[in-house]
């Protein structure tokens, strides 16, 4: 099971 | 390597050939079909779609954002969600940022990427990340109104 909490994404990338 | 992976990965490369003189429709529904049907088809799919949009090869690249496009429109929430991270947001992002690729990225390229990003966030407004990375691109003055 994934480990919650964790949210599973990066920063946004500035342009 | 799983069959899950070669098979999207042939299919793929065969949706996004660059001697295609039209569409492979076949290969674009197959591999649709692949992303929403198997386990990780969603994960792996979306991964392998974020590598050809960002081809150096033009015909290759528009190709791969038509394979994304009908993926959006085909594939269901599982894959908006995907899409709808900022993992993903990403790749596409650094194609239109002069600070990143923006600059060698073909016109046409940085065109339909911001194409589907504006559409997406009419279609998809659930998704708030890509209204955000949209308006973040608006901000910057890397959308032309």
């Amino acid at each position: 099971p994934v480990i919650r909490g964790f949210s599973d994404d990066e920063p946004l990338v500035i342009a | 390597m799983d069959v899950v992976t070669t098979s999207l990965e042939a299919l793929i490369q065969r949706a996004t050939n660059p001697q295609n003189q039209k569409s492979d429709i076949a290969a674009i529904e197959a591999f649709c079909v692949m992303v929403t049907k198997e386990t990780e088809g969603v994960q792996i799919g979306s991964k392998l779609l974020a590598t050809h949009i960002q081809s150096s090869n033009e015909s290759e690249a528009l190709q791969a954002l038509t394979v994304l496009d009908t993926c959006m429109r085909r594939c269901g929430p599982n894959f908006h969600a995907e899409v709808g991270k900022f993992r993903f947001l990403n790749e596409m992002i650094r194609l239109v940022s002069p600070k990143y690729l923006g600059n060698t990225t073909p016109v046409a390229v940085r065109r339909k990427v911001l194409q589907l990003l504006y559409l997406w966030t009419k279609e998809y407004p659930r998704e708030s990340k890509i209204k955000e990375a949209y308006e973040m691109l608006r901000k910057q003055g890397v959308v032309e109104e």
